[in-house]
């Protein structure tokens, strides 16, 4: 059970170090296991450093970086062991444009490899201009929902009006 | 296994029945706040098997049922279908000889809920072991809902590890 | 000390009542003090029926609906005592167009009535479009903050660029 | 008593003497992420006497001296200074003469921080009060920190009623 757990601890940490560097631009992030007399008891530290930024706990870092880093980490998870679909529900919310599109170019890398298939809920211009298709949510009769097909334009004044 | 197409009626806010056509690449869901995107996160989530109310944002599971409007009225049911392509007929999908999968979930008032495939009754835990088999489930790292990147960050060491130990 | 609580808690909830009608264009909501021997030991419930639909604990609104029932709450509290500065950090990233403009025209008007000075800090364009004056902060140098006056167009381009 | 002016040198990224005009109405602050808006809002909650170095992100209060980047080495102070126009003189302020109050916070590494007022040692109380009369205050309802609000929506009931008893 140890074995295990370390060997897939360093795994997910390989690919949380290139993620973050592909997210960040650069800059570097490593995961660590706390102090605990049986690892399986450890608990998970994360630290970055954004590029030309010193190396910080998780906690000193802002709220768009440590969205970004939560994203890194979640992904290298992911990549262990990926399934061929992959829901996110506002997770672009604190990042700023340059930020999300890094992010959005990182998903279309990963639907490459592994064939996954993206659900993604957004607010963001940004990420919808990125998205293969949208669906639009309406509420025209108040508290029953429908779904529809829309283009780029209508779903920017969708977001618009409730 | 490729999923296909998700159908949903009587779910929380989908009084009538929607659906969602899943392709390659990436799909955007948009709308205002409170239209309605969040409950097609939690209507895959509850179709793949996820039992806790609470992650839901319910008191008890019949809460995603729909409970009414100012235009309309309660329902008594809530169902939820997946269709998945299964011409490659890989691991535990191998035992379906079908080329499409139709698992659904359904909830009737006072009844509780009960899983089919392809029409054949089956158990939550046959659900929950053919998408872990795909590396997915409701708890997976790939299902990221809302406000869970933020639960992330402000995890205990300890939690954090939990988060990824369910999902990895 | 529980007189003063309960007549204090009976002023915020009037207040709140009002802020959540102008946030939502309608709808209704209430503060409930939950059970407990001393009202001194009681948690706060809220409960909220945004236009059309059914009352709720907040736990079962939207990601966006909480947090405008939130703000409601929050400056509930502030029109009790309002102070001469008021400071919000990214309060509006969950809000659709639509909830902003009604959240920056409630500030608005709160800072008429009451003086209070406000400092919002935001990647929204409509919040930056409603502002009196903007301020961009840069880091041309790595890791060093400065700050310089900025209009509409260049405050547009710099939430875009890191 | 009137906010018009706050200043900040060394408080976190902040290296260099920076400030920001608090003029009528609203003011935004926009820019990328990590560019230090957030560092404003702490650097004036600093200065009305936060005691928490966990409430800014920090282990122990030091950590908003600038740690030094890629580009520069660390400072060994941090000093923000906020100017209120007292012309009126009421309350707690009419103790002051002058139409201009200057309220200081340094701290400098190893020594531990000092208040003053136009120039004038006060204790920490002193400045905490003062600000209690103008109705704010670090953990005033009118401070908003970055991600307060989902804290107020996740928090227990009762955890809930002391986030507004702090600030009521
Ligand atoms: N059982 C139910 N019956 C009817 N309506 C429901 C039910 N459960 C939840 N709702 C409604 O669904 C709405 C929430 O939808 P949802 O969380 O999907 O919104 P959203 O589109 O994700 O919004 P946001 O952008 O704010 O996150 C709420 O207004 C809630 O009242
Ligand atoms: N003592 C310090 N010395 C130098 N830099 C620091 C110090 N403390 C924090 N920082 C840096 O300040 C940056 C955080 O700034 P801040 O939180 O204000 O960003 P922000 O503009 O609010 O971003 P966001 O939009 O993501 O919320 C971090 O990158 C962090 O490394
Ligand atoms: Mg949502
Ligand atoms: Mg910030």
């Amino acid at each position: 059970g140890r074995e295990r757990l370390l060997k897939s601890f360093a795994e997910v940490n390989r690919y949380f170090e290139t993620l973050f560097k592909s997210l960040f631009n650069g800059g570097s992030a490593e995961l660590t296991l706390t102090e605990a007399d049986d690892p399986l008891d450890a608990g998970l530290e994360i630290l970055a450093s954004p590029p030309g930024k010193k190396l910080q706990s998780l906690s000193l870092l802002s709220g768009g970086e440590q969205a970004l880093t939560a994203l890194a980490l979640i992904f290298a998870v992911f990549l262990t062991n990926p399934s061929p679909i992959c829901i996110l529900d506002e997770v672009d919310a604190p990042l700023d444009d340059t930020n999300v599109a890094r992010f959005c170019d990182m998903l279309g890398q990963i639907a490459e490899e592994t064939g996954t298939r993206f659900i993604v809920v957004t607010h963001h211009r940004l990420t919808m201009a990125k998205m293969d298709r949208l669906y639009g949510v309406t509420m025209e009769q108040k508290g029953v929902s429908r779904i529809v097909s829309v283009d780029l334009q209508t779903a920017e004044r969708f977001k618009e009006s409730a | 296994m490729i999923f296909t197409n998700l159908k949903m009626t009587g779910f929380k806010s989908f009084a009538e029945p929607e659906h969602i056509s899943i392709d390659e690449g990436m799909t955007g869901i948009v709308g205002p706040n409170g239209c309605g995107k969040s409950n097609i996160v939690e209507s895959l989530r509850w179709l793949m098997g996820e039992s806790s109310a609470k992650s839901m944002r319910g008191g008890e599971l019949e809460d995603i049922i729909f409970a009414g409007s100012a235009s309309r009225p309660s329902r008594n049911f809530a169902e939820v279908t997946l269709t998945l392509d299964n011409t490659e007929k890989k691991g535990s999908a191998a035992q379906f000889a079908d080329d499409d999968l139709e698992i659904t979930r359904r909830i009737e008032r006072g009844k509780g809920s009960s899983f089919k495939i392809n029409g054949k009754a089956v158990r939550a835990r046959d659900v929950q072991l053919l998408f872990a088999d795909m590396a997915t489930g409701s708890r997976s790292s790939g299902i990221v809902s809302q406000g869970k990147v933020g639960a992330l960050i402000n995890a205990k060491p300890v939690e954090r590890r939990n988060l990824l130990e369910e999902a990895a």
